[in-house]
């Protein structure tokens, strides 16, 4: 565990904890995009499938946990919650998520390290996490303004793969093998798709603006 | 080890 792979895993923690703030303490869940939170339940739901069966250290047993905990809590909240759905935008939220599910799942099938069911399941998560964001972001994009929780909790998500990128360079360099090109060909996808949520995120900070995206 | 290395991350 290096520090660049320990930042990325608390700058994660933290976007969710900024999520599950804005869902608590406004009991709102406007401008979050129910889509991107169904296909982060289904990452982790298929990237921690050995969380019983393969036991590494109880720091990554507990970030497990977290991880499919929070985000099937944040799917029954903005599906079944009565002051949450209500709501929840579904006009907005209108990106076709079912197509990058079933994308990631062939690519999965075709690109993986081995043709086993964990690692199809491990590169289906890998290349869905990638994408995962895409129907927020179409949702802020469509919503024009941007509340501060929400838009922090987009930045912090974005930023935790980032450190992973560095984590794998740092990595790269440390030990005497690498073989994570599928998450980090995948990692540089996904930070690359926050490019333009970073450029307006840092517009409004260094404006002291509103954080506003182009339509 | 290599294993260990390729799945211990998040």
């Amino acid at each position: 565990m290096n520090i660049f792979r320990f930042a990325g895993d608390m700058t994660h923690l933290i976007s969710v904890l900024v999520l599950l703030l804005k869902i608590y303490a406004t009991k709102s869940c406007s401008g979050i995009s129910l889509k991107t939170q169904e296909l982060y339940a289904l990452v982790f739901l298929s990237r921690y499938l050995d969380l019983f069966t393969n036991y590494i250290s109880l720091y990554n047993t507990l970030m497990k946990l977290v991880f499919i905990g929070s985000s099937l809590a944040i799917v029954w909240c903005m599906r079944m919650h009565h002051a949450v759905k209500r709501s929840y935008d579904k006009e907005v939220d209108t990106f076709r998520h079912y197509y990058l599910v079933l994308a990631c799942f062939v690519l999965a099938t075709l690109v993986n390290e081995q043709f086993t069911l964990r690692e199809v399941c491990w590169a289906f998560s890998i290349y869905l996490e990638a994408v995962a964001i895409l129907p927020q972001l179409v949702l802020l994009q469509r919503s024009g303004n941007v509340d501060n929780l929400t838009g922090q909790y987009v930045f912090f998500l974005g930023a935790y793969r980032a450190f992973y990128i560095l984590n794998w360079i740092y990595r790269y360099f440390t030990e005497q093998y690498f073989t994570r090109w599928i998450a980090c060909i995948a990692g540089i996808v996904q930070t690359a798709l926050y490019a333009d949520f970073f450029y307006y995120y840092f517009i409004s900070w260094k404006n002291n603006a509103k954080l506003q995206l182009p339509a | 080890a290599k294993d260990q290395g390729t799945k211990d991350e998040l």
